[in-house]
């Protein structure tokens, strides 16, 4: 089974900082509660 | 028969080269022809989302997934015999990577069959919810297949350069004249002393709704959903919410869903302190990202960030099974298997979270939507077809305040079950 999750989030300002971003890797395994991401 | 068969005389001739001739380019005509008709078919016929790619696939397609995945729900509600259940789910939990230590009951024979092992709980303490307020959490245990922005046009990409479009996963956009009142400004006009007007509708999207409008007594805003908190405490966020009681639910996901009594407050401090509805100031953009659970990793799955779940969309699809590898051979898989889609928002803007079920694990749980039957033998397909392709729920009567079902990050939303 899978979970997807689409969301709207603040885009990086022009200097690349803030907003959102992801802080994992693609295949990595994560548990419930573990960041995605933060903005 | 034997004797006919040895004592006939076989006579050869041999066929005109013209005739031979004749007989080639008849066939590679009529091969010529079914091609270029089928290729002019094609080109005006509307795309069907058909499920093409590698051979296993179609192999896949030709099953009946639907019923295999119904009556392998029925085969593993069986109760297993008492002495069968300990040995039974420890060589499941060898088999698939099962860490017993984290189960939450610790003797293994309360389960009576495979498919409440399946649907476990944890222990409490066992999944710690990040605590920064711009943090998404992952919502279920296993592996990040997918991520990223989505890219103009509402494409996603699935997996290696597969893409299907967003509209196809969630269904069209919500109706624009969304009618749900501004919940920050219900809160701001209340506390300017003027009098509020909520409207709940009741009822699944598309019956017939009843409209309700009333206003928002002094009570009504103290004690929504249970909880008894002051208006300033929603806006400025500071920790006096607490529910009727007075205690702090802690945030911990082994509890079976979080008490409502926080939950309104949480998400309301939430909803009052970002710029809720209109969205953060400043660009935004589109994320997603795919969590893939394989079959021993913990089968219940909860709130990503603090938001409203405003609707459900139930799309009745195949079930086709989404392991990694179908992913990358079968494009739209998403888009074709059963799912219900949860739509709403946080404090960036929209949010939406969508479970897809697959052969092994069809049944799709809500815990705060019991109308929700997914995996049904009998589809009402006319009702959802004509919605679109899903049969919608709209949550607008569980809070009139927050126009949808609060959940704050961590709550146990539902789970996926065997069958």
């Amino acid at each position: 089974s899978t979970v997807v999750l689409v969301f709207e989030a603040p885009a990086p300002g022009p200097d690349g900082k803030g907003g959102f971003r992801f802080t994992v890797e693609r295949g990595q395994y994560i548990k419930v509660g573990e960041a995605l991401g933060v903005v | 028969a034997r004797h006919s068969w040895n004592d006939t005389k076989v006579e050869w001739y041999t066929i005109p080269v013209g005739l031979g001739i004749l007989v080639v380019a008849l066939s590679h005509l009529r091969k010529r022809d079914s091609s270029t008709s089928a290729t002019s078919a094609a080109a005006n016929e509307e795309k069907l989302i058909r499920p093409m790619g590698a051979w296993q696939v179609q192999v896949l397609s030709t099953l009946p997934l639907k019923a295999l995945s119904y009556y392998w729900g029925v085969f593993n509600e069986i109760p297993l015999p008492t002495f069968l259940r300990v040995p039974g789910f420890k060589l499941y939990a060898w088999i698939f990577g099962v860490n017993l230590s984290e189960v939450g009951e610790d003797d293994l024979r309360s389960y009576r069959n495979l498919a409440e092992f399946f649907y476990r709980r944890l222990k409490p303490g066992v999944r710690p919810i990040d605590p920064r307020p711009g943090a998404v959490v992952s919502p279920a245990d296993g592996r990040v297949l997918q991520f990223g922005e989505v890219h103009a046009g509402g494409l996603v990409e699935q997996v290696k350069g597969m893409t299907y479009s967003l509209d196809a996963l969630l269904g069209a956009p919500a109706s624009g004249t969304d009618t749900s009142p501004n919940p920050a400004e219900l809160v701001k006009r209340k506390l300017e002393g003027k009098s509020v007007e909520t409207q709940a509708r009741y009822g699944k999207g598309g019956d017939a709704d009843r409209e309700v409008t009333h206003v928002a007594s002094d009570e009504e805003f103290a004690n929504v959903n249970g909880i008894s908190y002051t208006l300033p405490s929603l806006l400025s966020g500071d920790k006096d919410a607490h529910n009727a009681s007075g205690d702090e639910t802690p945030q911990d996901v082994s509890l079976p869903q979080h008490t409502t009594t926080s939950a309104v407050a949480t998400v309301g401090r939430d909803l009052a302190r970002g710029s809720w509805w209109s969205g953060s100031s400043g660009d935004k953009r589109l994320y997603f990202a795919v969590v893939y659970l394989a079959p021993g990793d913990y089968h219940r799955f909860h709130s990503p960030v603090n938001w409203v779940v405003e609707r459900r969309r139930h799309f009745a699809g195949e079930l086709y099974s989404v392991s990694p590898w179908l992913q990358s051979r079968l494009p739209g898989l998403f888009t074709l298997n059963e799912r219900v889609v949860l739509l709403g928002r946080w404090k960036y803007g929209m949010f939406s979270m969508t479970p897809v079920g697959a052969t092994n694990v069809g049944s799709i749980k809500i815990n705060f939507d019991r109308e929700l039957r997914t995996n049904s033998l009998t589809h009402d397909a006319t009702k959802a077809d004509s919605e679109g392709g899903y049969a919608e729920a709209v949550y607008r009567g569980a809070s009139a305040l927050l126009g949808g079902h609060p959940v704050p990050k961590g709550m146990e939303i539902g789970g996926f079950n065997l069958g």
